[in-house]
C-alpha cells in the first residue's frame, strides 16, 4: 500500500562447531513490528569470500528456514533458542561455505 | 569486537 515501516535489525556471528572446527557464521534477524508475536526474518550474510550452500534451511537468497521459526510461538519461542536451534542445524549443514581461493 | 565471520572449506563431494 506504499507504506514503509523502521524495521531492526540484529547482525552478528553464530557460533558452529562443523567438523571438528568452529566458525562464526554471518547471519542478520529481521525483527518485524509484530515481533515477538511473529518470528524475525532470517538471513546468513556471506562475506565475498564465502558462498551460500542452499539446502533444507537456507534458500539462494540466504533467507533461513527452520521448523522453530515455522513454530514460532510466543513468549515459548525467543532469540536465545532460535539461535540455539541454528548452532543445531548448521553444525550438521552449513549454509555457507568459503569459496575456493584463486591461486 | 564481535568475531570474524567465517565459513567452513567445501569438502570435495
Amino acid at each position: 500500500d506504499g507504506s514503509t515501516k523502521d524495521l531492526m535489525s540484529l547482525t552478528g556471528t553464530v557460533p558452529v562447531s562443523y567438523r571438528g572446527n568452529t566458525y562464526n557464521i554471518p547471519v542478520c534477524l529481521w525483527l518485524l513490528d509484530v515481533y515477538p508475536y511473529n518470528p524475525p526474518i532470517c538471513f546468513v550474510k556471506p562475506t565475498s569470500a564465502m558462498m551460500i550452500k542452499t539446502g533444507k534451511h537456507v534458500d539462494a537468497n540466504g533467507k533461513i528456514y527452520l521448523p522453530y521459526l515455522h513454530e514460532w510461538k510466543h513468549p515459548q519461542s525467543d532469540l536465545y533458542g532460535l539461535i540455539q536451534v541454528m548452532v543445531v542445524v548448521f553444525g550438521e549443514e552449513p549454509p555457507v561455505f568459503s569459496r575456493p581461493q584463486v591461486q | 569486537k564481535s568475531p570474524t565471520p567465517s565459513a567452513p572449506v567445501p569438502v570435495a563431494e
